[in-house]
């Protein structure tokens, strides 16, 4: 976006390139533009090389400039379900965050809630063993409720500091599994008031615009407070996010950079919308 | 829908009087956006609309009294012409067995789709065998097992040994036990990591597979074109499976796989179960796009 001499509809549409190739999304790039050249009207602005720091203001607005903490239990072990579409990094996230918890010397409890896809439970029992994290976990197609209620049984006599629920990947389409997921919630509810204090929604940053109508339906089910956004050592920039952010207030907490243990990072916002144009 | 808003577009351009060439670009924008929003590529939106407009500026359409719908048809008939036959051939070797290779990025649903291959290739009266080839993600192996268990098809592995070797070594065994057909598992990998883009080059220098099938999840957004174009480039692939198709995902992927590669969309994924698997239908595939 340079060699402009002054702003004009080609520097916008060069723009619009840049985020529609990142998923924004054209709709949500579109109105983010128009306020940008609201903007540059009411500032008068001139230079063109000035259009693409208002740019990046006007999308941290949408997604919030500061970073987001997860959320902690006020006393008693923090509680976090990770919910998602199928295949976007549920289970390894928890056992990174596992990881990371212990690093800080928490101890802590997993709940193998994929009690439904083949070897789902095995594959979070190595994550919990990397992690030094207890495992909870029952007889493949058992209840994932009652899995979640043990984990919190648990994590009350062992006096953990963290339970962290993993579920099946699930279409939210698919109104059955939608409806076993807000049972898992509520199970979690009525023994821990309060729990889970965090529900995370993992997303994939090669997903496309499908991503907005995942947050919007798995929200609507049991109340997401956080997302995670997986894969974003890829060349996919996660910008549907800024969809997402457009029509829910939903805080990215989390970015997932790779296969191993620590590839865990916190999501800057600042750090994320310089990639977008990198 | 795509015509009703191309149809509302045509009645106020028409408005002032005969529908120019002009006009007809103006109410492409709106074909522009709903691939857009279906996750079409960009660069592959923009050639796209430069076809269907060399088709759409005809007598036909600017003296129609449904323009919207004339419009409509040329860009259906274009999506459809792009997204290839309703061929789901897999290449069979002339000499079995017939090995086929699974590839595409870490998620995409390359286990699941492995085991139900090998249940379509059963069911035609075949002998798989499925390969654990994936020896990095946890439990991926005992996945393939677990899945080739509930379906009575054999999983040769080796447990977390050299992928190279296991895909050579689970030839030999379909040879011995009379195998026809050989399903490789392989792990989900960037198609910018160098190191396990060779190891996939070197599974299939050592195997000559008949079939190299990239995965591709069907909500994948913008980047569809990168990964299917880097994984072609390298490997040069025979067909492709669009996974999750059960959701709600318009599937633009498809579009831009097929436009960047030309490779054909061999099978579509509807389900987690092990006979969600169907033939690639690519008229319903440009109605989804399509909206
Ligand atoms: N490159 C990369 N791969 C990741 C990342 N996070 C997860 N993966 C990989 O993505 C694949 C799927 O991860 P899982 O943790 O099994 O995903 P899931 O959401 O639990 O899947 P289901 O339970 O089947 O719905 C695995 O191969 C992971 O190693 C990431 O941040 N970067
Ligand atoms: N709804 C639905 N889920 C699917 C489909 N195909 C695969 N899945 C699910 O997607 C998730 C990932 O599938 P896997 O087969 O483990 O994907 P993969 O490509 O082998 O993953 P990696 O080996 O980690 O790269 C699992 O939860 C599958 O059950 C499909 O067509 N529809
Ligand atoms: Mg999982
Ligand atoms: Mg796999």
């Amino acid at each position: 976006v340079t060699g402009h001499s002054h702003i004009d509809e080609e520097l916008y549409e060069e723009l619009e390139a840049i985020l529609v190739e990142a998923d924004v999304g054209v709709t949500t790039t579109m109105e983010i533009l128009d306020k940008v050249r609201e903007q540059v009207r009411a500032r008068s602005i001139k230079d063109p090389a000035e259009v693409k720091g208002i740019l990046k203001e006007a999308i941290l607005e949408v997604i919030g400039g500061e970073p987001s903490r997860l959320i902690e239990a006020s006393e008693g072990p923090t509680v976090i379900m990770v919910v998602g579409v199928n295949g976007v990094g549920k289970t390894t996230t928890i056992g990174k965050l596992a990881a990371r918890f212990k690093d800080a010397g928490k101890r802590v409890i997993l709940g193998a809630g994929d009690t439904f896809r083949a070897a789902a439970i095995d594959q979070l029992e190595i994550w919990a063993g990397r992690a030094g994290a207890d495992l909870v976990r029952h007889q493949e197609n058992s209840d994932p409720a009652a899995v979640a209620f043990d984990a919190l049984q648990a994590a009350r006599s062992r006096k953990a500091d963290y339970v962290i629920v993993d579920t099946a990947g699930r279409l939210h389409t698919k109104s059955n599994l939608m409806e076993e997921l807000k049972k898992v919630r509520r199970v979690i509810d009525r023994e821990m008031p309060g729990a889970p204090h965090e529900v995370l929604l993992v997303l994939d940053a090669t997903t496309g615009q499908n991503a907005v109508a995942q947050a919007r339906i798995f929200d609507e089910a049991v109340g997401v407070t956080g997302i995670a956004l997986t894969k974003l050592d890829g060349t996919a920039k996660g910008g549907v996010v800024v969809a997402v952010s457009r029509g829910l207030k939903i805080p990215v907490k989390l970015i997932g950079i790779g296969e191993q243990v620590d590839d865990l990072r916190d999501f800057v916002p600042r750090d994320f919308v310089e990639a977008l144009f990198a | 829908n795509l015509a009703a808003r191309l149809q509302e577009t045509f009645k106020r351009l028409r408005g002032k009087g005969k529908l120019t060439e002009k006009d007809v670009e103006e109410a492409l924008r709106e074909v522009k956006l709903a691939l857009l929003e279906a996750d079409v590529n960009f660069k592959v939106v923009k050639d796209f609309i430069g076809r269907v407009k060399a088709r759409a500026v005809g007598q036909e359409v600017l003296n129609s009294l449904t323009p919207g719908q004339q419009v409509v048809k040329v860009v259906y008939d274009e999506l459809t012409e792009l997204m290839g036959q309703t061929q789901s051939k897999l290449n069979f070797a002339a000499k079995p067995p017939t090995v086929i290779m699974m590839a595409g990025l870490q998620g995409s649903g390359k286990t699941t789709t492995a085991g139900k291959l090998a249940l379509y290739l059963h069911k035609q009266g075949r002998r798989p065998l499925l390969v654990a080839g994936d020896v990095y993600r946890p439990a991926a192996i005992k996945q393939l097992e677990v899945l080739g268990e509930q379906l009575g098809i054999p999983v040769f592995s080796m447990g977390q040994g050299n992928p190279v070797e296991i895909a050579k070594t689970a030839l030999e065994h379909a040879h011995s036990h009379g195998n026809d057909v050989v399903i490789i598992d392989t792990a989900g990998r960037l198609h910018i990591d160098e190191a396990l883009m060779e190891e996939l080059q070197a599974i299939r220098a050592a195997v000559a597979p008949q079939e190299i099938l990239l995965v591709v999840d069907a909500m994948t957004g913008q980047d569809a074109v990168q990964v299917a174009e880097t994984f072609n480039q390298r490997l040069e692939l025979d067909g492709v499976v669009l996974t999750k198709l059960d959701g709600d995902a318009r599937g633009g992927a498809a579009l831009s796989v097929r436009a960047v590669t030309g490779k054909p969309i061999k099978f579509g994924a509807f389900g987690e179960k092990m006979d969600a698997l169907e033939p690639f239908h690519p008229d319903r595939m440009a109605s989804r796009i399509l909206g």
